[in-house]
Order: C-alpha cells, then structure tokens, then sequence
C-alpha cells in the first residue's frame, strides 16, 4: 500500500453526502452502494461515517462527465472511471464519478458501483494506489462478487497504518474476525498451486483469485486478478489445460469446465465434466494435462488417471489407471500439471516432478516455484 | 513480438504518461546518452504493474493502459 505522505483526517467521525445521482441506477442501489463502500473501511478502522443531506460534507460525492472543473477531466466511455482527492478542506476527500460509464448495482457487466466506490474511498481516507495486484487500491479496476467481497490484507494494512484499528472489535474466543484475503507471493516455499497450463508459449499458474503468467520475453512473471481477464471465471479452479487442437485453455472447478480463447470465454461453456468423457461419478478433478506425444488429454482424479482422445470424444480404454502405474514414483495426489519443451512436470503440494515420457522415469523433485524465477 | 505502436497508441500512451507519471514536453537539445523522459516513464509505469522493463510501448503495457482505471495519478500526487 502507499499513502499521500501520511494525509489524513483529523478526526475520525466524518461527513458525506451523495449530491446527485446516475441515472443508470435506481437511488436506493446508489445509496446502498455508497454506504457499503464506506462501511469496508469503517470495519477495519476506527472510522464512521455520517450521512448529511444539505451543506458540506468531509466527502462530498458526485456523479459528472468530461471536463468537470477541478482539472482532472474524465475522457468518455472506459478509461478512467473515477477519482478521489486525498483527505483535506473543500474539495479534499471529494469522489468524482465519471457519468459516461454505465454503473451497475449487481451486475457483472461493466463497473459495479460499490466496487469503484470502496476503491475512490480509500483515497479519500488517505491511501493512495498500491501496486498490489490483488488490492482494492490496485489502480485497475476488476471485477469482484460484491457479496462475498472481504477487504483485501494490503488495503487492511494500509488504512490501520494511517487510523489504526477498529477499537469496538473484539473477536469473540473461538470466532476470530475472518482473516483478510492476502495476494500469494511466487517466492513462498510453501506455495501449493491450484492449476497449470500453457497458453501458446506462455506459461499460466493459478493460486486462489490469482494467476502468474510467465513467457520467454519476462524475466519475472507478470502476477494478475483472474477476474481482470476473464471476468466469468471462479477462483480457486481446479485444474486446466491447453488443448492444442482446439488453440483454447480449458479451465475446470467442480463440476464445470469453461473453454478460453484468449480473453474470451467460449460461447456454450461451462459446460458439465461429463461433456469431457468423464464419469458422472467424478465430481471434480485435481489436475489436467494434454500430452503432445500422444495427443491425448490426461485427467487425475485421486490416485488414478484417466486418458481422454479429444479428436474422436472419448476416453480411452483400460482407463483410469493407478497414477503411479503410468508415472512411476508418484505415491501423492497430482494437483497441477502441464508439459514445457517436452518434460511433463506433475505438481504435489510445494514440489513438482519432472518426468520424461518416452522412459516414463522421474527425473527430478523441484520446487513449486521452479518455473517462477526465484 | 516488439509491436509498432500505431498513431492512436501514441497520443494514448502521451495521454496516460502525462497524466500519470508527470512527462513533460521535451524541449531544448536532446541529449545524446541516457533514456528519453518518455522511456523512463514508461518504465515507472512498468515497474509500477510489475510489467517486464523495456521503456517502450510493447503490447504488454498498452494493454495495461487500456485497461479501465481509478483517474488518480500512481506516482505523482496532483496538487
């Protein structure tokens, strides 16, 4: 997190008030966007805040378009959606919303409104932009489910630094707060991916609401919101796998598979697992693999694994198979998996193994971060 | 693949820099050594989304200026 040189209020019982409305929702949906937006940091901090319908307010929020007066013009449609002034007098802890964007009360479609505004807040409270990718004060916007939204530990951090915490929480014993959700780091040794893939020479690792995208041309992967690509998709997917034949990424979580191409989600998905051959039995799957050699998709499911041929649909017979039968050696469940420069590497909890397909021998035990440049 | 950044890219990224990162005209004699301001704003701006450092307008980092954002400068704070 960063802060405006240490800005902040002087007290901590503010004023605000919404002095107009967008049209493109009903006023009911704005001022519960707003009073949620304020009450993620009242939460965590010992901040509250009041609402005042007439005069002026610590934070006075507004809903304009182009060039409204205070030098920071908004540009149209997408770009910049909208801005705060840090805390001080008159137009400090002010909030712009740019009226040329379409705000939306629960829709995924573009900019949900509580989102943006919980983000304009912060400024307003003092923080500025963190260069946390999984932080509310990344200054990206993405999409998060508003109803299961949890103040990110960057954001956490950054507004007790400057207020301090909440003083009327006190855990109950046996019920501590929930911990705010942190942004996985490439360098923890103790790093369990949930899925690995490749996408046409670029490597993808998946942990929780994040991915790493590492390719030839970056000596350090590129760490990002799932959600900033692909907004449909879930968090903590189970596996996925890039299907040569098709040129797309299938991502698998329960009993769903999405197909991507690019930063499309394929038209008709997700669809069931059972459309990938699998059993109805098979409730998810732990990891995926598409083997160049021999063309086929290899499912694991526990200890066993199954071989799928995606150009005739269907699975191959004698399948599944125990996974230490076709991988000699592998005695835990395979999490991840993906093939690079003709090595298939089989993910278990914090170690990768590397095999060789043509002797089906295990040729070494890696880290999890082997291919995270560590 | 290094991508020529097209007309509309430019004023794009002059745009976003100014407003972000501070550039400024360049004006007077152009040195003969070192990065322009312009590479080394873009390199704040890379270093800023953990984007790989290049100092110029790779598709990567077009890409991330594309992307819808908070109208509040990273860097430098407008007074």
């Amino acid at each position: 997190f960063s802060t405006f040189d240490n800005l902040k209020w002087k007290t901590n019982q503010l004023t605000y008030r919404i002095e107009n409305y967008t049209p493109d929702m009903s006023v009911a949906e704005v001022d519960q966007s707003i009073t949620r937006a304020l009450q993620v940091w009242a939460k965590v901090s010992p901040l509250r805040f009041t609402r005042i319908n007439s005069g002026t307010a610590d934070i006075m929020i507004s809903f304009t378009r182009g060039d409204h007066g205070d030098n920071s013009p908004f540009d149209g449609p997408g770009g910049f959606l909208a801005h705060a002034f840090a805390p001080g007098p008159n137009i400090g802890g002010d909030v712009h919303f740019d009226e040329d964007e379409d705000f939306t009360f629960r829709s995924i479609r573009e900019y949900n409104l509580f989102l943006v505004a919980a983000h304009e807040f912060g400024h307003s409270l003092g923080l500025s932009h963190s260069n946390d990718p999984g932080a509310l004060m990344f200054p990206i916007y993405s999409y998060t489910d508003p109803r299961t939204f949890s103040l990110p530990r960057d954001d956490v951090n950054g507004i007790q630094y400057i207020y301090g915490p909440n003083p009327d929480v006190n855990p109950k014993p046996g019920k501590p707060d929930p911990t705010p959700p942190s942004t996985p780091d490439a360098c923890d040794p103790s790093l369990v991916l949930d899925a690995v893939t490749t996408l046409r020479g670029e490597k993808m690792f998946f942990k929780g609401r994040f991915f790493w995208r590492s390719y030839s041309q970056n000596s350090q992967p590129e760490q990002n919101l799932i959600k900033t690509f692909w907004p449909e998709l879930p968090a903590n997917i189970d596996a996925a796998y890039e299907s040569l034949l098709s040129d797309r990424v299938l991502i698998f979580k329960g009993r769903k598979v999405w197909a991507i191409s690019g930063y499309d989600i394929v038209s008709g998905y997700p669809k069931s697992l059972k459309s990938m051959g699998l059993p109805q039995t098979v409730k998810k799957i732990d990891a995926a693999l598409y083997d160049e050699g021999s063309s086929k998709t290899l499912f694991f499911v526990g200890n066993y694994y199954y071989s799928y041929d995606e150009e005739k649909k269907r699975m191959d017979k004698g399948f599944p198979k125990r996974v230490d039968e076709g991988f000699p050696g592998m005695k835990s469940k395979v999490t991840a998996a993906f093939q690079v420069q003709g090595f298939t590497y089989l993910f278990s909890g914090p170690f990768m193994f590397e095999y060789s397909m043509w002797t089906r021998r295990q040729l070494r035990v890696l880290g999890n971060n082997y291919f995270l440049s560590c | 693949l290094p991508i020529t950044p097209s007309k509309e890219d430019e004023v794009l990224a002059e745009t976003y820099l100014k407003r972000f990162y501070n550039l400024t005209e360049e004006t007077g004699p152009t040195a003969r050594q070192g990065p322009s301001q312009r590479s080394r704003k873009v390199q704040e701006m890379q270093k800023f989304f953990g984007l790989k450092l290049t100092g110029t307008l790779d598709a990567e980092t077009l890409a991330m200026m594309k992307k819808p954002r908070c109208g509040l400068p990273d860097v430098h704070i407008g007074h």
